[in-house]
């Protein structure tokens, strides 16, 4: 494993942990998007269908089922704990995710490398993972009051698709063989979403003051 | 062809 890839599952560990510490001790899940969350359950859900039959290394499978564990644990702390249910926003989060889902399902249909039920939903998984942060981000565009937890869990979230690119650059010249057009194209457009918030997280930081999304 | 293990990726 490369570099860029481990630092890339690290910034995606951290973003979860950042997400978890808020909800967990602060008990608010203000500015967070129940939508994207239940996305990301879905996500991991289809696309590690294969954890118990194929066995690739133990950081393989433990990462798996933190992520599973999480992106699950996080939409029960949002629909059904008492305290942390009240702080969700749930009149600005009214992004339809049905309107991402279909389309991908459709897409993985359509477009997949092998036509079994486990590869197409694993397609499925890709390709919805390259827009679950919608929802997330028409959320923060929309209370604009962005508390630093949320803008840190954003960013971690891009650093780890950014570092996803830069590694399957360095994969694709070091590794015969290496080429996956749907993770890469769908990998780079995921990327390409968060292009706007890192630019007015940036500024925020460099300029020391609150982040805040124009309207 | 996709090799077996070769979804090593999360």
């Amino acid at each position: 494993m490369n570099a860029f890839r481990l630092a890339g599952d690290m910034t995606h560990l951290i973003s979860v942990l950042v997400l978890l510490l808020k909800i967990h001790t602060i008990k608010s899940c203000a500015g967070i998007s129940l939508k994207t969350q239940e996305l990301y359950a879905l996500v991991f859900a289809t696309r590690y269908l294969d954890i118990f039959t194929d066995f690739i290394s133990l950081y393989n499978t433990v990462m798996k089922l933190i992520f599973l564990g999480s992106s699950f644990s996080i939409v029960w702390y949002m629909r059904r704990h008492k305290l942390v249910q009240r702080s969700y926003d749930k009149d600005h989060d009214t992004f339809r995710h049905q309107l991402l889902v279909l389309p991908c399902l459709i897409l993985a249909l359509l477009i997949h490398e092998q036509f079994t039920f486990k590869e197409v939903m694993w397609t499925f998984s890709i390709y919805l993972e390259a827009v679950a942060i919608l929802p997330q981000l028409v959320l923060l565009q929309r209370t604009r009051n962005i508390d630093n937890l949320t803008g840190q869990y954003v960013f971690f979230l891009g650093a780890y698709r950014s570092l996803y690119i830069l590694n399957w650059i360095y994969r694709y010249f070091t590794e015969p063989h290496y080429v996956h057009w749907i993770t890469w194209i769908s990998g780079l457009v995921q990327t390409l979403l968060y292009a706007d918030f890192f630019y007015y997280y940036i500024s925020s930081w460099k300029n020391n003051v609150k982040l805040t999304l124009p309207a | 062809i996709r090799l077996k293990g070769e979804k090593d990726e999360l």
